[in-house]
C-alpha cells in the first residue's frame, strides 16, 4: 500500500 | 531513469541560472522573494528525513543538501540587496504582493487530510509536496503584474517548471517498471505543471523564438 512507499525522489 | 535524471538536472540548472542572474546583475528585479522563501520552507520540511540518517543514496543526500543550501543562499543574496542595491530591492518588494498565507493555510490543511502516515515526518513531507506545487504562484503573479521579465528570469522559471513536468514521464516509467504508484506526488506534480502551462505557452511563443518575454 501507499504507506510502504519510501520517499526516494527529490 | 532518463526522465528522472533530466528532471533533476533541470532543477539544478534552474538554481544555477537564478544564482548567476542575481550575482552578475547585482539586482533582483522580477524575482519574487516570497517564492524563494517558500522554497526554503519546501526543502526544509521535505528533507527532514536527513535527520533520521536513513539515507537512500549518496546522490539523494547530496542533492538534498544542495537544494536546502542554495535556497537559503538565494534568500540571503536577495536580502543583501537591501543594502547593495536598495532601489532594486524596494522595487521588488513593491511588486511582490502575493499573500502567501492563502497558500500556507490550505497546504497545511491538505497535508493533514492527505498523507501516508500521521507522523510529524510524513505530515511535513506532505505539506512540502503541496506547498511546492503552488510555491511558484507569487513569482507568476509578479510576472503577470509587471507584464514582462528579463530573459534570464524566464529561463529560470522555465527550467524550474520543466523539472516537475519531467517527473511525470518518470512516474509513468516507474509505474510500469516497478509497479510504483505514488499518488500524492503524482497529483501535486500534475497540479504544479498545470500552473506553469500558461507560462510554458508564452515562453515557447516568445522567448524560444528570440523575442523578449512580454505578456499579450
Amino acid at each position: 500500500s501507499d504507506e510502504a512507499l519510501t520517499h526516494d525522489e527529490l | 531513469n532518463i526522465f528522472r535524471i533530466l528532471a533533476d538536472l533541470s532543477h539544478l540548472a534552474s538554481i544555477v541560472i537564478l544564482l548567476e542572474t542575481i550575482r552578475k546583475a547585482r539586482q533582483i528585479d522580477g524575482i519574487s522573494l516570497k517564492t524563494q522563501i517558500l522554497y526554503v520552507l519546501v526543502f526544509c520540511t521535505r528533507y527532514l528525513d536527513l535527520l533520521t540518517f536513513r539515507w537512500t543514496s549518496l546522490y539523494n543526500t547530496l542533492m538534498k543538501f544542495f537544494f536546502i543550501g542554495t535556497s537559503v543562499y538565494v534568500v540571503k543574496l536577495m536580502q543583501d540587496c537591501k543594502l547593495t542595491n536598495p532601489v532594486s530591492y524596494k522595487d521588488m518588494m513593491f511588486r511582490d504582493t502575493f499573500q502567501i498565507k492563502y497558500l500556507l493555510g490550505p497546504c497545511a490543511l491538505l497535508a493533514l487530510v492527505f498523507n501516508y502516515k500521521f507522523t510529524v515526518l510524513e505530515l511535513c513531507w506532505s505539506f512540502s509536496i503541496w506547498l511546492e506545487s503552488v510555491a511558484i504562484l507569487p513569482q507568476l503573479f509578479m510576472l503577470s503584474r509587471s507584464g514582462k521579465a528579463s530573459t534570464l528570469t524566464t529561463h529560470y522559471i522555465f527550467a524550474l517548471g520543466l523539472y516537475r513536468a519531467l517527473y511525470i514521464p518518470n512516474w509513468i516509467w516507474r509505474y510500469y517498471s516497478e509497479n510504483r504508484l505514488e499518488k500524492l506526488s503524482i497529483f501535486t506534480g500534475l497540479l504544479q505543471t498545470a500552473l506553469y502551462s500558461d507560462f510554458f505557452y508564452i515562453y515557447y511563443r516568445k522567448v524560444m523564438k528570440g523575442r523578449g518575454f512580454e505578456l499579450p
